[in-house]
């Protein structure tokens, strides 16, 4: 079976999309299988790989979410070896909406990455990682839906921890109604800045948070702050601006090294279940 | 009359909330009269200037959208001298689904202010600052039909660059509709890293856009990026966590020289107008 991850936060500009590329391009680049969805209609992850405006008739995420006649084999590209891609462009804004009043409504995505999973038999993809909007409403939902782990990708500062209580509330929400199988596996600390007291504090918070939920029945009672936090580099932000993952633009770089060394872990302990 | 002012930004964790509340900090520091009004279910702004949670019967900014008995008069609060502020709390987030059938959903707070305004006469605030949520609902939409002017936050990366032209649609779609007053006056750089020739590269692209537009008949005709950049500086994201703005937290920081030195060029084109 595939590892399955939603990267979410509905905070914004935290690094959902940064840590969903480059995890992915990561674990490409170790030879394993890999799926990448953009649930956003930002288009931020499709946009970061350098991917082509979907021409004419290509279907797109919104158009595997709104008709059951497409399948997730045809909006995927081949965005880089091992790395298959589904997009999304600005329609996929209108599939909240539209879908609003399907009973069927959180449960899109899932539907199609199942079936997909099953025609693809042996050659399926090893890890799908879905990179969410910066909110809690139903394209995340369906995200949350279609996975087994969320990965909570965040800045170590004050007001980021703000919205943690919110998001764990959400996953619970998804994990008692429809996918008993959720939990939370990790935080992914992006942009950090290790040298100052304050991000210190803050992770030591984090850390201690999930240390305290490991006796409670919670969906992240097994959750914990990954390491290496990604730290502060540059050319992480230049990466996108030419349409290559972190590995691609500058392969030695401190953002390079942490994003290989999260990919690793991610792979390692897929292995060793 | 007051300058009035919206920070807005769909993208989120941009700068709106830091900057809003320390900029209101910056003019009332100035000893000028300043509202600051938080728009945002998150409530950032209150928490970030330490108010504490609004105690009983407390009206807030939901009861002043949804309850026309409810006056702007009551909802605030004095959080510093100078300085009144209208809070937001989590309740706010039924606001949007709450106003979406009304005829009038987008002028709740601009009635609201104009009212107080007149019954306040001289002793009027001056600046009246709206932080906006990081989307393009009816909360920001009244936040939009209530003042002249919007500030736009960010930061200067590649994708943030991304959100700016929708970011300008919602505004020509407010000036064409319900507020022909209002336009865009300036970008304020946020979390800035001067040093890198990636963020060079996009403050430049933005200086070249507004060039452009000045001889465009377009509601950013007038503005430009506005300097000083505010720098990267732990101490800006540290003093959030004491309930402090960053004058009282440090007042002599990088951060607090950039939203001083912002908060004078704000007051002064507003005494040369
Ligand atoms: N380690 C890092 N070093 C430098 N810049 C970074 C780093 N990680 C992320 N960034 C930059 O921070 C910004 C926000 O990142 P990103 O777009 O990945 O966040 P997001 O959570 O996906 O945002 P949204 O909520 O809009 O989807 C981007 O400009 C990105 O390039
Ligand atoms: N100059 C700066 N130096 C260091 N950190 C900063 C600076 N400006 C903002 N930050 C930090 O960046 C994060 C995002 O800022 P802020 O909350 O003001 O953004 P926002 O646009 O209001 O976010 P949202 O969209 O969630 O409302 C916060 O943790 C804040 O403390
Ligand atoms: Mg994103
Ligand atoms: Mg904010």
């Amino acid at each position: 079976p595939a590892r399955t991850i939603a990267l979410m936060n509905q905070k914004g500009g935290v690094g959902k999309t940064t840590t969903a590329v480059n995890l992915a391009a990561g674990l490409a680049g170790l030879g394993r299988r890999v799926l990448l969805i953009d649930l956003d209609p930002q288009g931020h992850a499709s946009l970061h790989l350098g991917a082509k405006e979907p021409e004419g008739d290509q279907p797109t995420v919104y158009d595997l979410l709104l008709d059951p006649g497409v399948s997730l084999a045809e909006v995927l590209v081949q965005a880089r070896p091992n790395l298959a891609l589904a997009a999304a462009t600005t329609d996929l804004a209108g599939a909240e909406p539209e879908l609003a009043g399907a009973p069927d409504k959180t449960l899109r995505l899932r539907r199609a990455i199942e079936a997909y999973q099953r025609e693809q038999g042996p050659r399926a993809a090893e890890f799908i990682l879905i990179d969410c909007p910066p909110s809690l409403g139903l394209l995340t939902l369906n995200g949350l839906s279609a996975v087994r782990e969320v990965f909570i990708p965040m800045q170590a500062h004050f007001l980021a921890l703000q919205g943690v209580g919110k998001l764990m509330q959400t996953v619970s929400l998804v994990g008692r109604t429809v996918n008993p199988h959720l939990h939370v596996t990790g935080v992914i600390l992006c942009n950090h800045d290790a040298s100052t007291s304050h991000s210190r504090e803050v992770v030591a918070d984090l850390d201690a948070f999930f240390t305290e939920a490991r006796t409670q029945n919670v969906p992240w009672s097994k959750a914990r702050v990954y390491r290496p936090a990604v730290r502060r580099n540059v050319k992480v932000a230049e990466a996108p601006s030419f349409g290559q993952t972190i590995f691609e633009y500058d392969k030695w770089c401190p953002g390079a090294l942490d994003y290989r060394a999260l990919a690793e872990a991610i792979a390692k302990e897929w292995d060793e279940v």
